[in-house]
C-alpha cells in the first residue's frame, strides 16, 4: 500500500525519467533524481524502495528499468479504458487531445444534451446519461472522467460508484464523498497558475 | 531562489493547509505535515525554512501565518492579471470556470476565428491575434494562458514573450522555448489520470 502523497511524487518521477530518456540517457543515481526534484536524499531512498532495489553499484539505476517497474505500479503498462460524462467545453477539448487520449482509452461519453447523444465526438460515440450504468456494466469500466456542470455532479458520480467505477477523475467544483472501494480525485488547474505564478515578477 | 521542484511541493503544502484550515485546525506541527505529505520530517523542516521559522514551541506552526506566507512567496496575496490565448473549447471552459477565475483575473482573449473575435465569451472580450502586443504592452501583462492548436502555439510564445510577457501556462502538446526570464509551465493532464490509475484495479 502506498500513500497517496507519495504516489503524486512517482508520477514525478516517471516524467522525470521519461525526460531523462528521451535526452539520451541511461543511468540515473539518487544523488541526481534528488538534486532534479530538489529532495533529500534520504526522501529519495525512501521512495526507490517502493519501486525495487535496481541500482547497479557505481552505475546508479537503470532509467528504463525503473520507467517500466513505475509503470507497472501505476497500473499503465498500457492505456486505461475510461468513459467521460459530460461532452461539454472542457469534456470536447479533452476528447480533442491526442495527448491525452494515448494515455486513456474513453470508449464512451455520456451527456443531457439531446443534441450530442447519437453524435461522436472526434470518435467517440455520445450516449444519454440514462445509459451510463447499462455501458459500465457491459464494458466493465472502472474509470470515469467528470467534466459535468457542478450541480448535478454529485448524483452522477452516485450512478457511477453503484455501477461499479473505482475512480473518478473530477474536474468540477463539486466535492464527491467516496465510499470504500472508490477513489475521487479532483483536478484543480488552479495549482499549475500558482505554479507558474511564482516565477513572474508582481505587476 | 527556490528551485522549481520546491515551488511545486509549496503549492501542496498550500493546499493541505487550506484544508486544514477549512476542518477548523489552528496548529499543526512539521511531523503532521510530514505524515500528511508522506514526507519524512528532515524533507518538511528543509521545505519550512523557505517559508520563515514561525513555529510556536510545542504548538507547531501556526495555520493562518503559513498559508499567508506562502501566498506571498507565491506572489498571489491578490489574484494575477492574465491574457488567454486561443478561446476553442478548452479556452471557453477556463474562460468559463468561476473556480479557475477566482485565482487569476483574465482580462482578455484573443483568437483568430473572425466569429469569435468582437464578442464576449463569459465576460471577457475576445480581440484578434494581431491585437497580443498592444494589449500586453498597453496593460502591463505578465502571465499569459496557450490553449491554441500546437502548431501556431511555438509562433505566438514568440509574439508573448517579445511583448513582455513572463510567464505561460502551456495547455498545447507544443514544446515552446523559454528565453533567460521567461518560464513556461507545460500543463498535462494526463499525470492527474496516472495518479488515479494507481489506485483503480486493472480489468
Ligand atoms: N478544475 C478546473 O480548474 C476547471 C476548469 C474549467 C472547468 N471546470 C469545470 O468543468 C466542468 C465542465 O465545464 P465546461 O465549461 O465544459 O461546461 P459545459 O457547460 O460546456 O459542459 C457541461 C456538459 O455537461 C452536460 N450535462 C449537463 N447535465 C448533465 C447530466 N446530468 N449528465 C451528463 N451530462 C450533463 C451538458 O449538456 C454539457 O455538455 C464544470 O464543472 C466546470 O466548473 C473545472
Ligand atoms: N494538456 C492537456 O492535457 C490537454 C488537454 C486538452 C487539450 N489540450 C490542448 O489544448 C489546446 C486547445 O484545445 P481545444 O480542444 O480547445 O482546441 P480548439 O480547436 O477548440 O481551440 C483552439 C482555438 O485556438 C484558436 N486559434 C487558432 N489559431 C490561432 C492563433 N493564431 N491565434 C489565436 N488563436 C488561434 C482557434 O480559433 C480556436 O478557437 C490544443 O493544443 C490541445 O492539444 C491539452
Amino acid at each position: 500500500r502506498i500513500p497517496p502523497a507519495t504516489v503524486k511524487r512517482l508520477c514525478f518521477y516517471l516524467h522525470l525519467l521519461e525526460r531523462l530518456k528521451k535526452e539520451g540517457k541511461e543511468y540515473v543515481s539518487s544523488k541526481e533524481l534528488a538534486e532534479r526534484l530538489d529532495l533529500t536524499d534520504t526522501q529519495v531512498r525512501r521512495d526507490l524502495v517502493y519501486f525495487g532495489k535496481m541500482g547497479k553499484r557505481g552505475m546508479g539505476y537503470e532509467i528504463e528499468k525503473l520507467i517500466k517497474e513505475l509503470r507497472k505500479i501505476l497500473k499503465i503498462e498500457k492505456p486505461r479504458r475510461a468513459i467521460l460524462i459530460g461532452a461539454g467545453n472542457l469534456g470536447t477539448a479533452l476528447l480533442a487531445s491526442p495527448f491525452f487520449r494515448k494515455r486513456v482509452e474513453i470508449v464512451a461519453a455520456f451527456d443531457a444534451d439531446i443534441n450530442k447523444v447519437g453524435r461522436r465526438i472526434h470518435g467517440v460515440p455520445v450516449y444519454s446519461d440514462c445509459e451510463i450504468s447499462r455501458v459500465v456494466r457491459e464494458m466493465g469500466i472502472k474509470i470515469a472522467i467528470l467534466t459535468t456542470p457542478p450541480d448535478v455532479a454529485p448524483d452522477i458520480a452516485g450512478i457511477l460508484i453503484n455501477a461499479g467505477i473505482q475512480g473518478i477523475l473530477n474536474f468540477t467544483p463539486a466535492s464527491i464523498k467516496s465510499p470504500p472501494g472508490v477513489f475521487i480525485h479532483d483536478v484543480d488547474l488552479t495549482m499549475e497558475l500558482e505554479y507558474l505564478s511564482f516565477f513572474v515578477e508582481e505587476e
